[in-house]
């Protein structure tokens, strides 16, 4: 997998595919859905696609691309080196989301959810592959949130392909699977060679997991909080692990809230005209007012 | 000129965290 | 230790170098409500400054490898030092007499109105606010109301010509804070721009003397 669009910028997301087999152009085909690091406060999350055609199913299975779960990281990254090479008949695609745009959208000022986030990104994978002119009948997905409401949304949005999303869904279908083994293929390549963008000196890597509950983890995440500037942006402030840390070691900050109804501190303007001149603070000319400038009195 | 209020005055790794974008 | 942004007149770059107390920030009084200011003496020259802040809500500042809280902006800009003396002979003028200016010029609140005596030119300065007296090579000075409004008024008339050149709105209040200086209301009149001028004279003189302002 080349991630060097993902090392150079990794703020935002990056999208990598295989070359499209030609026989997915030309047959009907299946394709399974499934993500990678949805749990961990470090690193990116990595949706992923992997399609091949139905005639091929049995083949794809011969490749013993079995519950995901159950494999080594190098199993998996065994079983990945073996479909790209019998890649004539079995794609895939891939979605880097970056921590930074995780905890951005989750952290808005409009909020945008991880499951929406997570909703939207396997959409635009699934719309990725037909737009390459993968003729795709059929969709399996892991569920995200209630399966009901997302089995709507993407039949919805896919009225010509028949959709099936449910629990487990790597270990019932073997695309999915496949998707499966893809995703942490690229989030454990992408972890291990996460660019810093921060010129952080005293910097290990040697953050485990990255799950909220792993020890080493939680040493790291401690080891690396900055009072001013939180954490590195492989971070993903949006999450509680990361919150209580902040809340504990770092400096509060406080920015301008939506504007509410009436400003406080700017009382009603007739407060200053009251009867004995003497109460009204000597207000600058209006056009310091304008400007936000006032006489300094201390340093 | 930062458009949020960081009530503290302290040392700060401002080159390392923070790139300017123009 | 607490840090501070300061825009300065370039002249000003070096007056720090040449001399250790090169720049010095004073407290003195402001004409027109009497408490204290922040002003800047430059002693070099010597030339008085007047500090205006900037100040809004949610700013701070990054300074090299530090973080300053508050994210105040502070401008030092020459101000005619005539305003502060008037202030003192003005306050003088009760006793009714010719006075020297070292008699004239103390403030136990703000000790320091002692270095506008080192200002140059003062003599040239005095005659616009003031009746003067040479008795034995000394010069003794009396505050002219008169004098004083006819110096005002020509202050008034050189800030309406400056708000006219840099397109400063003076009609209705501007409501959005994003100002733009580049619409000029065409519809301002004479009247805005003197009463406008008149009010931001106002500020570096007292109320009494606004209102005579105002009225000549």
């Amino acid at each position: 997998m080349d991630f060097r669009e993902l090392e150079r910028d990794n703020m935002g997301r990056c999208r990598l595919n295989s070359p499209v087999p030609a026989v997915c152009r030309k047959e009907p085909c299946v394709l399974g859905v499934d993500e990678a690091g949805r749990g961990p406060v470090l690193g990116p999350m990595v949706y992923a696609i992997c399609y091949c055609p139905l005639s091929r199913l049995a083949d794809l299975e011969a490749l013993k691309v079995a519950d995901s779960k159950t494999l080594s990281e190098s199993e998996r990254d065994r079983l990945f080196a073996k479909m790209e090479e019998d890649g004539d008949f079995v794609g895939w695609a891939l979605d880097v989301l970056s921590p930074n745009l995780i905890s951005t959208s989750m952290l808005g000022r409009v909020k945008y959810n991880l499951n929406s986030l997570s909703h939207d990104t396997a959409v635009g994978l699934v719309q990725h592959a037909l737009d390459q002119g993968v003729k795709v009948v059929q969709v399996f997905v892991d569920t995200v949130g209630l399966p009901e409401t997302y089995q709507e949304r993407l039949q919805q949005r896919f009225p010509s392909i028949e959709v099936t999303v449910k629990a487990k869904a790597d270990a019932l279908y073997p695309v999915v699977s496949a998707a499966s083994i893809c995703a942490k293929v690229a989030r454990d390549q992408a972890v291990k060679n996460w660019q810093f963008v921060e010129k952080l000196q005293d910097l290990d890597t040697n953050y485990g997991s990255g799950y909220p509950n792993d020890p080493k983890t939680k040493v790291w995440l401690r080891k690396h909080v900055e009072p001013v500037f939180g954490f590195p942006q492989f971070v993903r402030f949006s999450w509680r692990t990361a919150q209580s840390i902040l809340e504990k070691e770092a400096e509060s900050i406080l920015w301008e809230d939506l504007p509410t109804g009436d400003q406080e501190g700017l009382g009603r303007i007739t407060s200053y005209f009251n009867e004995s001149p003497r109460n009204c603070p000597h207000l600058p000319h209006r056009y310091f007012q304008e400007r936000g400038l006032e006489s300094a009195t201390t340093l | 000129l930062l458009p949020c209020e960081v009530r503290v005055n302290r040392p700060a790794p401002v080159a390392r965290f923070f790139t300017p974008a123009i | 230790a607490r840090q501070h942004v300061f825009l300065l007149p370039e002249c000003l770059k070096d007056a720090s170098k040449k001399m250790t107390s090169g720049l010095m920030f004073v407290k003195l009084v402001r004409p027109c409500s009497g408490e204290g200011a922040l002003y800047l003496f430059n002693m070099c020259l010597p030339q008085l400054f007047e500090i205006k802040v900037f100040k809004e809500k949610h700013h701070s500042w990054f300074i090299n490898q530090s973080v300053q809280s508050g994210g105040l902006l502070h401008f030092a800009t020459p101000m005619d030092p005539l305003f502060l003396l008037l202030h003192y002979l003005i306050k003088a003028d009760k006793e009714g007499k010719f006075q020297p200016l070292d008699q004239v010029v103390v403030d136990d609140m703000f000790p320091n109105c002692i270095l506008l005596l080192k200002l140059p030119e003062l003599e040239k300065l005095l005659r616009h606010v003031t009746e003067e007296k040479e008795i034995g090579k000394k010069k003794y000075y009396k505050y002219s109301k008169e004098k004083t409004l006819k110096w005002l008024g020509k202050k008034v008339n050189q800030t309406v010509a400056a708000l006219k050149t840099n397109n400063i709105n003076v009609g209705a209040r501007v409501q959005s804070a994003a100002f733009f200086p580049g619409h000029q209301i065409s519809s301002d009149k004479e009247e805005d721009y003197i009463r406008y001028a008149h009010g931001l004279i106002s500020d570096y003189i007292s109320k009494e003397l606004s209102d005579d302002l105002s009225k000549y």
